[in-house]
């Protein structure tokens, strides 16, 4: 996928700051 | 069935699992069994009962010093006193919005707080350009500046239904439901299986489900 066709929330959404199931990992 | 509540001595910020059921889609169980999630990062620095920043950094990044804009605005959303911790309820609260049966609604609107950096009820243009630069501080993703911009401006013309420069809280909406997979990181499928994952709530459980 072309970068400029990137939606930036899309792009934003994937930030490992965001990803909080990481809390639940063992 | 259910009635039973003991006075045991517990964490400073603990608060009554029946209350906490009652105000979020967690049952009895889950939220003790949130307890035991809660009990282990808010001791892993310092055992004190509150989850602190850096307790926070270290559960999601395995690295207590590793700071990230959109950590820090999570951990500033959860700490709904604004007092530098998260204490249990605001972290049962806050998970709640996670949950897969939490409205969607309520999800886009935790988002748009998140997003909304200097908090004046707008997503505004420098604040998406800060947030795809912080993302791509974060990952090996190197893009020049003018396809940072180029990005940010078909996003934003896109999202910016009435054009002012700024999206407010409706547009936000309206794009969220043309493009549902943003808000794909705000529900978290391991929440309904939360008493499987932390059994040990068992044994301390003080309350019977009676759902």
């Amino acid at each position: 996928m072309a970068p400029v066709t990137m939606n930036a929330f899309e792009l934003i959404s994937t930030s490992q700051g965001l990803n909080l199931s990481s809390l639940f990992e063992k | 069935m259910g009635c039973y509540h003991s006075k045991k001595a517990k964490s400073p910020g603990y608060e009554d699992p029946s209350i906490l059921s009652a105000e979020t889609p967690f049952t009895v169980n889950e939220v003790e069994a949130l307890h035991e999630l809660f009990k282990k990062l808010s001791s892993s620095i310092i055992d004190d009962g509150f989850i602190h920043k850096e307790e926070f950094q270290l559960a999601l990044f395995r690295n207590r010093n590793k700071r990230n804009l959109f950590a820090d605005r999570v951990f500033d959303l959860f700490d709904l006193k604004r007092n530098g911790v998260i204490e249990f309820g605001e972290f049962v609260r806050s998970l709640g919005v996670f949950h897969p049966n939490t409205p969607t609604e309520d999800k886009i609107t935790f988002a748009f707080k998140l997003y909304d950096l200097r908090q004046t009820g707008y997503i505004e243009r420098e604040e998406l350009k800060d947030m795809v630069v912080a993302l791509l501080q974060e990952s090996d993703l190197v893009l020049s500046d003018e396809v940072i911009e180029i990005i940010v401006h078909k996003t934003f013309s896109e999202a910016d239904a009435k054009g002012d420069g700024r999206i407010d809280q409706e547009e936000w909406k309206e794009f969220v439901l043309k493009n549902p997979s943003l808000i794909k990181n705000m529900t978290l499928p391991y929440l309904k299986d939360i008493t499987v994952a932390f059994p040990s709530f068992v044994l301390n459980s003080e309350v019977e489900d009676s759902e």
